[in-house]
């Protein structure tokens, strides 16, 4: 099985090999750890857990290497989602094109407040969250994204869990309790400011 | 020097060690690892380069491990931001707590539309696109952050490097070209649904 650690960099191999030119055939694992800024030995690594198909001297097929990742991440398969919470962070992502093309599809977007209800976001109309226990029963669901304040996130956590809806993926800053088998992630952009911070004074700091 | 991989998870394991109870002590390799989801040789490997401090046995000193994480990460200083795209996007990231307490300050909001130049977000004035460089002699700027679509972002790329703001965090789905010493993040949300998408399928694929 992969490691965590190994999962969560495959997104950003796939976005590296989708950013070549059509005409590359191969790529080497050096110049794709340069590419995504990690070091080639745990390239090769990471690969190997996807089976053996790098050939020697020649690195990689750039075409079969991006569909065994997509693969394995599953964007074979029709995701859908859901937001909750069409404030500022909600909106930009019901209009977000980045979602549709790795294989995950806006199917709702629901909000606590009546004067959000029945506008459209993303060419979604809003509904209230209210009936979310209710289409998720004929909907299937795949994701939950909480764009709620950090004081409704817990709530509707509960809700979407409620639901059957296995993976959550959480803005909120909160620390939700979830229960076991539901995947839970966390964002937070002030992560991506922190990584640069540390390259910001020039100097390797330690 | 520090590998990148472990430059990026260090925020991880900081998140980590702020959600733990205010009474803990120590806390060991074991826990940590399974709090962030990683694996505890690569966090005791991933610690040993901030120095050698982890207790054999006790493991690591809570507030110790905190603080030399922040002094690693250049938390201790003050870092100022701008936000350009005072969107949907823009408006949350104006709007968000979850800077300050990281060292993070913005100092500024742009946008190109006349229509929302002179309104407030996040208690900010939005300022018109063009004071950018100007503002940019006077005030020490160290990080932009790009939220407008995605055809605009090169040339506010291009704005920010002439503006002599030496790191950029990207939300806009294009490739930016940045001058070499200038540091560029690219932020993708999509990514999160990805990670999320390899678990959801319950067995680990390979
Ligand atoms: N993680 C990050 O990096 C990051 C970045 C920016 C913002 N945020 C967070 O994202 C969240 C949203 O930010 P925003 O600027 O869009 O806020 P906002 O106030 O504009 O939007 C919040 C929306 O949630 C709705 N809401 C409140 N309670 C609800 C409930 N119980 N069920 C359904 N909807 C509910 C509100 O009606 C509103 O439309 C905040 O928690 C903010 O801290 C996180
Ligand atoms: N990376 C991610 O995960 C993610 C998630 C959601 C949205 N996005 C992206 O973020 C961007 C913003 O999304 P949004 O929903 O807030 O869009 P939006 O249309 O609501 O906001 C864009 C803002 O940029 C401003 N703008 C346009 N050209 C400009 C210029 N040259 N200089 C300064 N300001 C300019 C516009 O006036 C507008 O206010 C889009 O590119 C979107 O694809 C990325």
């Amino acid at each position: 099985t992969l490691p965590a650690a190994t999962v969560e960099r495959l997104p950003r191999y796939l976005r590296c090999l989708e950013m070549l030119a059509p005409s590359r055939v191969t790529i080497s694992s050096k110049e794709l750890a340069r590419l995504s800024n990690l070091n080639a030995a745990g390239v090769r690594k990471d690969l190997s857990y996807l089976g053996s198909f790098g050939m020697r001297g020649v690195g990689y097929h750039v075409d079969e290497l991006a569909a065994r990742i997509r693969r394995t991440l599953g964007m074979t398969e029709d995701r859908t989602v859901v937001v909750i919470g069409i404030g500022n962070l909600g909106s930009a992502l019901a209009n977000y094109g980045g979602f549709g093309n790795r294989g995950f599809r806006i199917v709702g977007l629901y909000d606590a407040d009546p004067a959000k209800v029945g506008r459209k976001a993303g060419g979604i109309t809003i509904r209230p969250i209210e009936r979310l226990a209710k289409d998720a029963e004929t909907t299937d669901i795949a994701v939950g994204i909480i764009a709620t304040p950090a004081k409704a996130a817990q709530g509707v956590a509960a809700l979407l869990s409620e639901a059957g809806v296995p993976s959550i993926l959480n803005f909120a800053p909160t620390v939700l309790n979830v229960p076991d088998g539901i995947h839970l992630r966390q964002v937070d952009v002030a992560t991506e400011l922190q990584i640069l911070g540390f390259y910001m004074a020039g100097r390797n700091r330690t």
